[in-house]
């Protein structure tokens, strides 16, 4: 029986992991990961050696092994459709973000109420007008909806949404969401990366 | 003496309290907050206990105050002005994102080399041309590249960018960069928030 608290470290390995793994880097040491997160390094290999034996002694772990381990347990390794809400600046270069595709995930479907962009294509995709959200996501099997639309709107369009069935739901704009209880949500704020970046500017500038 | 295991915690609990501040919540439980971040609510009490007296038993922490304090302490409480290397549709969504004037960061200028965007404007920020970077860098002040170029001009951008006089990147190409070791590199992929949706997804649906 894996703890609890592993368990709930698996999503920040994930993430150091999937870094590196997209940035090409095939080998990390147990040193490295955990100054990562902020955690031990005996605490990292007691949580991994649940997960079987990847990690050899003075080398490290191999990421692309261990990574795929981690999204299988995580249920990380199925296929899933996407819908964007938004066909402005950000839900098109979404749309187009070859990281998707590599990962499993498949933008399937854009909408939007601007007259002037329905029936366009963003590369492959095709975006719709919002009225046709309930029809297309039963017709295309998507369940997941991306929210890239002017956070004055988002509330309305939330609503949207959850009436045409989706139940998880990953918004980008700026306020907070009342969603039912069974409603996924996932809130993504940039700001967060270039933070993180500024304080180490700080320190380094301040050293 | 505050333990380096808890600076080094400080930029994930800040993760946290960032999205509750920027979804309006105003306070936060220490089970809340320990269990968003896969740590024991002890171990967050006890971290937090160096940093003053925040919680209140029985009602939690203030999410505006315990994020001001976490921000000094990171040096995150610095104006920051930022170059976004790339008008496509990631850099100019990013150039007229509200959520960085909130926080200090200001977007000063945009490059790129297509002609058609040389001199438009996106909303207050300029486009240059990439060859007045480094001109440019000097006049307006900036400390921050952002790269929003595609991935197969990505080294070559950051080696002009270094070449300018930038020690902090921001990279959202899907490359691995290589960079001196006194450039500050942070790296987004915007998968990592999809993927975490999806595992939550999977665990409903499985459940
Ligand atoms: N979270 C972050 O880090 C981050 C970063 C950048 C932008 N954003 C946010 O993402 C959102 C989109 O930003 P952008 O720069 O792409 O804006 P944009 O103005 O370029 O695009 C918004 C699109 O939404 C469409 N739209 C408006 N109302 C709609 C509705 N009711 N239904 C469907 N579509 C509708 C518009 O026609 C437009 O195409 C904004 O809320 C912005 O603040 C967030
Ligand atoms: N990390 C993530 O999560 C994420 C998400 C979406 C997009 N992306 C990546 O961000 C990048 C931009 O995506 P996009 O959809 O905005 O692409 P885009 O094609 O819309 O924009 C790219 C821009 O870069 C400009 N450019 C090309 N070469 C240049 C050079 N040498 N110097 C300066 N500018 C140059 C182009 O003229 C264009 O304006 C891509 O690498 C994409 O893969 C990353």
């Amino acid at each position: 029986v894996i703890p609890q608290a592993t368990i709930s470290r698996l999503p920040l390995y994930f993430r150091v992991l999937n870094e590196y793994n997209h940035l090409g880097i095939s080998v990390i040491s147990s040193e490295e990961m955990a100054g990562n997160l902020g955690i031990t390094s005996s605490q990292l290999r007691k949580d991994l050696s649940y997960f079987g034996d990847f990690g050899i002694r003075g080398t490290g772990y191999d990421v692309s092994d261990l990574l795929k381990q981690i999204k299988e347990i995580l249920g990380m390794d199925k296929n899933r459709r996407i819908a964007i809400i938004g066909a402005g600046k950000l839900g098109t270069a979404l749309a187009g973000y070859p990281g998707f595709k590599m990962h499993g995930l498949e933008v399937t479907a854009l909408f939007d109420i601007d007259e002037a962009k329905i029936g366009q294509q963003e590369g492959k995709v095709e975006i719709f007008h919002l009225s046709e959200l309930s029809n297309k996501k039963r017709e295309l099997g998507m369940e997941i909806a991306v929210l890239t639309i002017p956070a004055s709107v988002a509330q309305q369009v939330t609503e949207l949404v959850i009436k045409a069935g989706f139940k998880a739901i990953w918004n980008f704009a700026p306020v907070r969401l009342e969603v039912p209880e069974h409603i996924i949500l996932q809130n993504e704020d940039l700001v967060v990366g270039i933070l993180t970046l500024s304080h180490h500017l700080s320190r380094k500038l301040g050293s």
